[in-house]
């Protein structure tokens, strides 16, 4: 890696920016999303923190412009020039311009808006290029770049925080190396026998397992799940979450955090969340859900909450009465707090702390008493 | 006017390129005659080494290839 002549960088971890304006070639909030994205790839690993202006002088400017655009340095038309940006510093640094005579998408079929940007944006944090090819700061627009499995490359981590060193340890995840390659710490982690977990949930066949900002991706067909950033998927999301539920006839994960829930298809963020969970017929007193599963067959969908659950009937779309019942008195053996729960196979699996419960909805019984991280073959 | 050979407007590309991305001086005239000048070449092998090519000094294919490829307008090098 290589930082700007004096490695410039900010002096202060909390930064503004701001879309001024827009390329006719995408929705505007794909671009919000993409720019949003770039942002959180650099938040992931410094204590750098960005909010969004939508008006007056931020410290990101992100503009589109073709040919000359008033900083004597002019676009070139379609193709060679993507995009350039500014060291860190006041005015004109900082600022990342975008070349409109390219077709910017946002998959790889054009120019990757996503790609180009959080290369600009490693500019605008004060990296200048390396000469890694498999580096996001390499000055080469790579369009071959698998997006689903986009990481910044152990060269872009050590510039990136040869700046403004690594994030803040969260309080619930032991510190680990911030090395996206360096399986070990997640090893140690993920086969920690007092591992537990925020959330799980199915997905189109495989299940997460949520933790603080990070989620297991496990498959049926691969022993090792995939450890990934929440915000790397779904840029809106927030982290630790409480609970997650896939509603298969509807190809949606529902995520819930306090009062709120989002829902996302695959990798889409579905638009007009986030919503309230009393929206789904809870009393204002409950204030959070713990864990939530919804039955393939039954098309019921169990809220768990303390002591107690709601159903909700996911084809009246509406909570059922006569709830909340007691959890221990529906499913016997399940008796301290769930912190979540998913189903597979005809079982529910619920976890609570390290251990994970396998129930038998039909015969009303715990079958299994495993450790929660049992999926992960360790 | 005898049209420009692709090796001219090669070696033109080149130039552009080494001067916005690579420090050369810019020095329109002399390069063509200079282009396998020790500085040039020495410019050239920066370029191909920084990319993760081979470093000829030469323009070649490989080199070609990479150097048409869409790219951030920040320079590899300098300021």
């Amino acid at each position: 890696f290589s930082t700007f002549p004096g490695s410039p960088k900010w002096r202060k971890t909390h930064l503004t920016y701001r879309v001024v304006n827009y390329t006719p070639d995408l929705p505007r909030e794909s671009v919000d999303s993409a720019i949003e994205k770039a942002l959180k790839v650099w938040e992931a690993v410094t204590p750098l923190t960005f909010s969004r202006l939508s008006e007056g002088e931020a410290d990101i400017m992100i503009s589109f412009a073709a040919g000359e655009h008033g900083d004597f340095v002019p676009f070139d038309g379609p193709g060679a020039v993507l995009a350039h940006a500014y060291a860190p510093g006041l005015g004109i640094n900082g600022d990342a311009h975008f070349d409109d005579d390219e077709q910017w998408t946002e998959d790889t079929t054009g120019t990757n808006l996503f790609l180009v940007a959080a290369h600009e944006l490693g500019h605008s944090l004060g990296l200048f290029h390396s000469d890694k090819t498999e580096a996001l700061m390499y000055p080469v627009y790579k369009s071959s770049t698998d997006l689903a499995r986009f990481r910044l490359s152990q060269d872009d981590v050590d510039g990136i925080q040869s700046l403004y060193g690594p994030p803040p340890a969260s309080p619930d995840v032991p510190v680990v190396p911030t090395k996206p390659n360096s399986p070990e710490p997640e090893l140690s982690l993920m086969c920690s026998p007092d591992l537990s977990f925020d959330a799980v949930s199915t997905l189109r066949g495989e299940f997460l397992f949520f933790k603080d900002r990070h989620f297991w991706r496990k498959s049926l067909r691969t022993p090792e799940p995939g450890f990934y950033l929440i915000s790397s998927f779904w840029p809106s999301l927030p982290s630790s979450i409480d609970a997650a539920y896939e509603v298969a006839n509807r190809d949606t994960v529902f995520v819930f955090k306090g009062t709120q829930f989002w829902a996302v298809r695959g990798h889409e963020e579905q638009a007009g969340y986030p919503k309230s969970i009393h929206a789904l017929g809870f009393p204002p007193a409950v204030r959070k859900i713990d864990a939530a599963v919804s039955a393939k067959e039954t098309k019921k969908t169990y809220f768990f909450v303390d002591d107690q659950y709601w159903r909700f009937d996911e084809k009246k779309r509406s909570m059922e009465p006569g709830f909340p019942r007691k959890i221990a008195k529906d499913f016997p053996g399940v008796d301290s707090k769930v912190d979540a729960v998913f189903e597979a196979f005809g079982f529910f699996y619920f976890f609570s702390g390290s251990s994970q419960l396998e129930f038998d909805p039909n015969a009303k019984k715990v079958t299994h008493v495993l450790k929660s991280n049992s999926w992960f073959n360790c | 006017y005898p049209l420009h050979s692709s090796a001219d407007s090669g070696m033109e590309f080149l130039q552009k390129y080494l001067e916005k991305y690579y420090g050369l001086a810019e020095d329109a005239k002399q390069f063509v005659k200079k282009k396998d000048s020790s500085p040039v070449v020495k410019k050239i092998q920066e370029m191909q080494k920084f990319l993760g090519l081979e470093m000829t000094g030469k323009l070649d294919s490989n080199t070609m290839d990479v150097m048409l490829k869409p790219r951030c307008g920040v320079p590899d090098v300098g300021g």
